[in-house]
C-alpha cells in the first residue's frame, strides 16, 4: 500500500493522528494516548484494480471471479478502500466508573488499495 | 474520482486541504464512541483515585478480567479504603433481596447473607445494587434527572430506622447504581446475625419519572442484590462460596 505524501493522486493511506489530550478525552480514556484515524484517499485507475498484495480484499476476489467467468464488469469503478485493518486495545472508564479494557477489531487502517 | 452515480459507498474520502477540520474530527469521535458502544463520552465528574487505577492495571496484567472485559474497582465513589485488597484474598457473597409480611412498607426489603459454618467474617466491602428505571414520561423532561436515594436500616415490626447511606444519583438512562453498605453488613456479622433489613427511599423519583426497582415478581432481572466481599477474620482462609 502507498502512503500519501502529496506527490501523486493515487490511492494511498493518509495518516491522521488524534491526541486525546488535545480533544479533552484523556480524562476517560486511560490508554492509548491517541488514535490513528487513518483513512484512504486517491484515485484508482484501471491498472491498479485488483493488484495482488495491494488490494487483496473480499471485493477484489469477487471482481476477479466475475473476470474469470468472462463477465468482466468493465463499467465497474474501482474504489480506494482499506485493505488491511488492525485491532486497537483501549483502556477507559465507562458511565459507571468501571475501568474497561476492550480490544476493538478493525479500528485502524493499516493499508489501502484499489478494489 | 468516480461520478456520484457510479461510486461505491466504501470509496475513500476525496482529497481535502484540511483533513483535521471540525467535521472530520467529530466523525472520528463518533466512530470511536460507536465502536465502544457508547452514545456519549462518559461524564467524569471527579478524579479517579490513583490507587484504583493501579489496582485495575494490576488486575489487567494478572489477567483477572471478567468475561465482558471489565475490571471491577471497589467503591470508586469516595470510599477507597479497600483498593489494596487483591482479588484472591477475598471472596464474594451475593444475596438477592426478599420481602415478607413483617415488612410494612413497600419500600422495605431484606437480605439473608449466607454464612455457612458461622465463621468470624470480616467484611472488606459491601455494596447494594439497585436498578432505576426511567419511565417514558421522564425522557420528555430533559436529559438530567438528579434524585436523592436514602437507604435505611430498619428493625422489623418496631419501626425504628436509621440512615445508612444517602447518595445523589444522576440518571441519564435506566441502569444499576451501587450504594456502599460495608459498615452495616459488618455490624450484622459481628452481631452473629444473618439478616439485613433495609428501607429504600428516593426523593425526587416520582417527580422525575424514575422508579427504583425493589422486590417485584414481574421484574426479576432487576431484583436488588447485595454483594459482600469477605474473608475469615482469624485465619484468613478463603470462603469458597457465592
Amino acid at each position: 500500500g502507498l502512503e500519501c505524501d502529496g506527490s501523486n493522486s493515487l490511492c494511498c493511506r493518509q495518516q491522521f493522528y488524534i491526541d486525546f489530550r488535545l480533544i479533552g478525552w484523556n480524562d476517560w480514556i486511560i490508554a492509548p494516548s491517541g488514535y490513528f484515524g487513518n483513512y484512504c484517499e486517491g484515485n484508482c485507475p484501471a491498472y491498479m484494480a485488483g493488484v495482488p498484495g495491494s488490494a487483496s480484499s473480499f471485493h477484489t476476489a469477487v471482481v476477479n471471479q466475475y473476470r474469470m467467468r468472462g463477465m468482466s464488469p468493465g463499467s465497474m469503478n474501482s474504489c480506494c478502500i482499506p485493505t488491511k485493518l488492525s485491532t486497537m486495545s483501549m483502556l477507559y472508564f465507562d458511565d459507571e466508573y468501571n475501568i474497561v479494557k476492550r480490544d476493538v477489531p478493525n479500528m485502524i487502517v493499516e493499508e489501502c488499495g484499489c478494489a | 474520482t468516480p461520478s456520484t452515480s457510479t461510486s461505491c459507498a466504501s470509496c475513500g474520502l476525496p482529497k481535502t486541504d484540511g483533513p483535521a477540520d471540525g467535521d472530520f474530527l467529530e466523525a472520528v469521535k463518533r466512530h470511536i464512541l460507536s465502536r465502544l458502544q457508547m452514545r456519549d463520552r462518559p461524564n467524569i465528574t471527579h478524579p479517579i483515585p490513583k490507587a484504583a487505577m493501579v489496582t485495575a492495571l494490576k488486575k489487567l496484567h494478572a489477567g483477572k478480567l471478567r468475561e465482558d472485559g471489565r475490571v471491577e474497582i471497589p467503591n470508586l465513589d469516595g470510599h477507597a479504603a479497600y483498593m489494596h485488597e487483591l482479588e484472591e484474598e477475598t471472596s464474594e457473597i451475593i444475596s438477592f433481596a426478599e420481602t415478607d409480611d413483617s415488612l410494612t412498607s413497600k419500600t422495605s426489603l431484606f437480605f439473608i447473607i449466607s454464612n455457612e459454618g458461622n465463621q468470624n467474617l470480616h467484611v472488606s466491602q459491601a455494596n447494594l445494587w439497585l436498578y432505576f428505571k426511567l419511565l417514558p414520561s421522564a425522557l420528555e423532561k430533559g436529559s438530567r434527572r438528579k434524585v436523592t436515594v436514602k437507604v435505611y436500616s430498619q428493625e422489623p415490626g418496631v419501626g425504628s430506622k436509621w440512615n445508612l447511606v444517602e447518595k445523589r444519583v444522576d440518571l441519564k438512562r435506566s441502569g444499576w447504581h451501587t450504594f456502599p453498605l460495608t459498615d452495616a453488613v459488618q455490624m450484622v456479622f459481628s452481631q452473629g446475625d444473618r439478616r439485613q433489613n433495609l428501607d429504600v427511599r428516593c426523593e425526587g423519583c416520582e417527580k422525575m419519572g424514575v422508579v427504583p426497582i425493589l422486590v417485584n415478581s414481574a421484574d426479576e432481572s432487576h431484583r436488588p442484590f447485595l454483594v459482600v466481599q469477605a474473608r475469615v477474620a482469624d485465619n484468613k482462609h478463603r470462603i469458597r462460596k457465592r
